[in-house]
Formats: structure tokens, C-alpha cells, sequence
């Protein structure tokens, strides 16, 4: 019945259960948290690492000695320019204020998202299943097209780029320095089980963006009564504030922590709930509220308070996460750490749906269509570009200064030695 | 509770072998096939397919040639149990008779099915 008590996959087993329960890469030589290796959170995660049997380095750190001899920080620019000396690293990143972008999430913030063709017969051929294996050593997320850190191109088409990307394309010393620190079913208070596994150094790194979007395990869970298991407003404060505290002693100064606050949830219930499920798609016969009910009976709904007919369970779930979040903009307002900058931002789904109406789309084209839950890569997408607009408006400190220099970077290291 | 995972994984498998009979037109067994022969090897994932088939196929075989959909399948194959006390959990609309019949005439057709006395975890 487990296939990990086969003696001879016992300890790879072991190892790998250790990889994901720490949160850190399976396969990392150097133990410096970065990984060579695509899934078992390597670089679908993190920036790939350019030498792993060094621990010094890594993406994200301030270059040792220009990198005149290696690229200690895996941005791809290193070397001398012949013309004149100059290291380049020194020519082109000086000053050019470098950040990376971490991200502690939840399966939202880390794309879980169960493939529709792997549940829906009519679609179901030879190649339906070919990405399967690598899902699932990812726990079946896509950080690597994640709205935050993803660093591939969209797989819907959608225009829109990655906050990574973006930064990347801001500045492009920053390439690499992304970390995807987020957990399927992470909330406020289980975070510190994995933020261990967030690799900055006050002394050797660039500053950092962190963003905090625990945005639904803590009014979100399957029992029977979800509301007495839901955060408090004064347990979320001490737990964001423990958060900060571990923030604040690893992150270099000029780092910020942006909050995202907690979404309303009663969209799902309102466009989801007489549509049919890709199981139901071939003989009309399951419509999600079917769904919500079958995992709702078995205690493994993914959010009972959203996911729910009773209209006065999903009114208190939202009333609760409006709590919340006015408790993370509270913390952003009032808070002060030397090394950080704090900021509030609202979960502007709102927002991104009228935009996808703009563009003739329907409200439930936004929802994961296995799950009826998670904000799907579109959603994702169009709230990195909401993010960027109102963080460059209102606090582009944040993201440091535009790189002039970004032309020239392109034309001498081309793609960088990709991500 | 510990095999309401099991649950879904076991009606949303059942789910998809069903519908994948009847948009193929083929028989449970040869759908069955079909389906392990779509996954890849990496992850044991081919072989895993091949031997739940093997295990369970026969009794799934039966059970949805008499027309039971995946929530009785599931049920009658123990990987979905109703607790004492709580609601008989289902996806699709319930049967036409009682949930009690309809369980009863399903768990005739597998009696004695040595897969009944396997594991459901993992």
C-alpha cells in the first residue's frame, strides 16, 4: 500500500519527504538553498543556481569582487569588459539599486492548479498526461507560471507578465532573484513551520520585495463548523508580527514587505454554483454546488465558508477575512522595523474582474475549473499587472530604479544563462 | 478523517473510466486499459495504473456493467465509508432506490471479492 516501504526507495523516499516538508531543494549539493534541478522545489521555486558545489554562490547576493572572475550571483553578468577594465558587473549594476522578489504564500500564491485535461474524458489523449509526473513533484503547483514568481510564459495566452518578470525587466542585474516561499495550505500561523527556508543574508545579499499573501487558510478549512476554526483578528496580529520579527533580523535594509489582504470569497458561490464541473461536462450531471457539497460532506473542502449554499456561513467567512485584513493594513500602518518598509495592499479581485469583462470575458474564466477555488493563471496574471500599477504609482521605491543600462546587458550576456 | 481522500481520488477515477467508455464506446476493461496506457512511466505512474487494475479491475468491471455510477463503485469498494452518525457522502444525484438497496445489490456482485481485503490507504 506505500511504496516508500520498498527498502530500496526507503531513503530516497525519506529525502524527499524531507525536501518538501522543509520546503527546500531535494537535490542542492551546496545545502545554500539553491538548485540546478527544476521540481522538487528547485528552480521552479527559486533562481536556478550557476554553481552548486559552492555555497557562496547563489542568486541574489551582492557580487563578490565585481564578479570580475565568476558570476557569484548567477544574473548572468560577469567578467571584464576588454575596452576599458571595467568589470561589468561594476558597469551595469552599480548603483542600480538590485532587488529580488520573495513571495510567502499559500497554493495561490504557489499556482496549484489540477490540469482540466486530466479529469475530463472527452479531452483525454496519449499526451494529456505527459506534465503529470512533474506536477506532482511540484505538490501540483506551477510556481514556474505563478503571478508572482512564474518565469515562463503564460500558458493561456494571456499578455501579461510576472511581478519576477517584471522587476527582471526593470532591472535586469535582478535576474534570478526570485523565491517562491509558499505552501499549499499555508496560513498566518503555520508559516513558520517552512520560512526557514527563506535564503537572504542581511550582509551578503541585495535588499528584498517580500510579499505576504496568506490570503485564505485563515478563514478557509473543511470542518463540519469552519467559523470557530478561523484566525482571529488578534491571533493574526501576533502571528504577522512573529513573521516580521524572523523578516526583520534575516533581510537586508531597504527591503520592503508588501501585505496583500484577504479576498471576498462569495464569488465563487455567485458564478460557480450552477455551472458544470469537467466531470459533469459530458452528461450534464455534476454542477459545482454538487462539488462543494461532496467535499463539504467529507470535511476536505478546500474552504467550506466560501464553498457553501448557506449564505449566512459565506457572509460571516467574508466579514472575517474583512477583519483580517483590515489588521494587515493596520500592522502596515502603525509598525515600524528599521530594515523594513510595510505596506497594505487590498486583494483586488474586484478589480481584475471588471478588467476581464473589459475584455469580454465571464467572472467564472478567472476560477481553477477542477478545484472551483483557486484564482487561476489569468487572475493571477491580471493581479501582478494591478499589483505593478498601483506599486510603481504610489511606492516605486520599492522596486528600485530602472536600469539604463539594461540594453547594453542584453547585447553583451543575451538571455542571461535563462532562469 | 483519514480516507475522505481516498474518496475523491476513487470517485473522480471511477468518473473518468466511466466517461471514457462512453465516449469511445468500449467496454470498461478495455477503457481501463486505455487509461494506463495514456500515463507516463516516470513515477511508476504506468505500472501503479497496471496494478490497481489488476487488483480492483474485476470488481469495477462488474459494478459499472450493472450500471452503478462512481459513488456506489467507490462505496461498495470500501475506499468511501459512511460514518456512524454522519451523512452518506455523494457526488452525483442519489439512485432511484433507497442508498440501502442500491449498496446491498452492489455489494452482492463483488461478495468474496479478494480485493475487499486489501489496504485503502496509499
Amino acid at each position: 500500500s506505500d511504496i516508500c516501504s520498498l527498502p530500496f526507495l526507503a531513503k530516497i523516499c525519506q529525502e524527499i519527504k524531507l525536501a518538501i516538508q522543509n520546503s527546500v531543494p531535494f537535490k542542492d549539493a551546496d545545502s545554500d538553498k539553491y538548485s540546478v534541478f527544476s521540481a522538487l522545489r528547485g528552480y521552479h521555486w527559486r533562481g536556478r543556481d550557476c554553481n552548486d558545489s559552492d555555497a557562496t554562490v547563489y542568486p541574489g547576493r551582492r557580487p563578490d569582487n565585481w564578479d570580475a572572475h565568476r558570476d557569484s550571483n548567477c544574473n548572468g553578468i560577469w567578467g571584464v569588459d576588454p575596452s576599458d577594465g571595467i568589470p561589468y558587473e561594476k558597469k551595469f549594476c552599480e548603483g542600480s539599486q538590485p532587488r529580488g522578489i520573495v513571495l510567502l504564500g499559500d497554493s495561490f500564491g504557489a499556482h496549484f492548479h489540477i490540469a482540466p485535461e486530466w479529469v475530463t474524458a472527452a479531452q483525454m489523449s496519449l499526451n494529456s498526461f505527459f506534465n503529470l509526473p512533474t506536477a506532482l513533484a511540484d505538490e501540483l503547483d506551477w510556481p514556474q507560471v505563478s503571478g508572482v514568481t512564474g518565469f515562463l510564459s503564460s500558458m493561456s495566452g494571456i499578455k501579461e507578465k510576472s511581478i519576477y518578470r517584471r522587476l527582471r525587466e526593470r532591472n535586469r542585474c535582478n535576474h534570478r532573484d526570485y523565491q517562491n516561499i509558499s505552501r499549499n495550505g499555508a496560513s498566518s500561523q503555520n508559516l513558520k513551520q517552512f520560512i526557514e527556508s527563506l535564503s537572504r543574508s542581511k550582509l551578503w545579499d541585495h535588499p528584498a520585495v517580500v510579499i505576504y499573501a496568506m490570503i485564505g487558510n485563515d478563514v478557509c478549512n473543511g470542518k463540519r463548523d469552519p467559523v470557530p476554526a478561523m484566525t482571529t483578528p488578534e491571533k493574526l496580529y501576533s502571528h504577522v508580527m512573529q513573521t516580521l520579527q524572523q523578516l526583520h533580523s534575516h533581510l537586508p535594509n531597504g527591503s520592503s514587505v508588501i501585505f496583500y489582504g484577504l479576498p471576498d470569497g462569495t464569488f465563487l458561490w455567485d458564478n460557480l454554483h450552477s455551472r458544470y464541473h469537467p466531470l459533469g461536462q459530458l452528461n450534464r450531471d455534476v454542477t459545482y454546488a454538487q462539488l462543494y457539497a461532496f467535499l463539504n460532506c467529507l470535511q476536505v473542502s478546500p474552504c467550506h465558508g466560501w464553498m457553501s449554499s448557506n449564505k449566512t456561513l459565506r457572509a460571516l467567512t467574508s466579514e472575517r477575512a474583512k477583519q483580517l485584513s483590515k489588521t494587515l493594513e493596520r500592522i502596515a500602518d502603525s509598525e515600524r522595523f528599521t530594515n523594513l518598509n510595510l505596506f497594505y495592499m487590498d486583494f483586488a479581485f474586484q478589480e481584475i474582474t471588471e478588467e476581464w469583462r473589459k475584455r469580454g470575458g465571464q467572472p467564472w474564466q478567472l476560477i481553477e475549473p477542477v478545484d472551483g477555488f483557486h484564482p487561476n493563471e489569468v487572475a493571477s496574471l491580471l493581479l501582478a499587472d494591478h499589483f505593478w500599477r498601483k506599486v510603481q504609482l504610489q511606492w516605486p521605491q520599492v522596486l528600485g530604479k530602472e536600469n539604463p543600462f539594461n540594453p547594453q546587458i542584453e547585447k553583451v550576456f543575451g538571455d542571461q544563462g535563462g532562469h | 478523517p483519514s480516507n475522505s481522500h481516498t474518496c475523491v481520488g476513487c470517485v473522480l477515477v471511477v468518473s473518468v473510466l466511466e466517461q471514457l467508455a462512453q465516449v469511445h464506446n468500449s467496454t470498461v476493461q478495455a477503457t481501463m486499459e486505455r487509461l494506463c496506457r495514456y500515463l507516463p512511466e516516470k513515477l511508476f505512474l504506468k505500472t501503479t495504473c497496471y496494478l490497481v487494475i489488476q487488483m480492483f479491475g474485476p470488481d469495477i468491471v462488474k459494478l459499472l456493467t450493472a450500471g452503478m455510477n462512481a459513488d456506489v463503485v467507490c462505496h461498495t469498494l470500501e475506499f468511501c465509508k459512511q460514518d456512524a452518525g454522519q451523512p452518506l457522502c455523494h457526488l452525483y444525484a442519489p439512485p432511484k432506490e433507497p442508498w440501502r438497496q442500491t449498496l446491498e445489490k452492489a455489494r452482492q456482485l463483488v461478495e468474496k471479492s479478494p480485493a475487499l481485503k486489501r489496504p485503502r490507504s496509499g
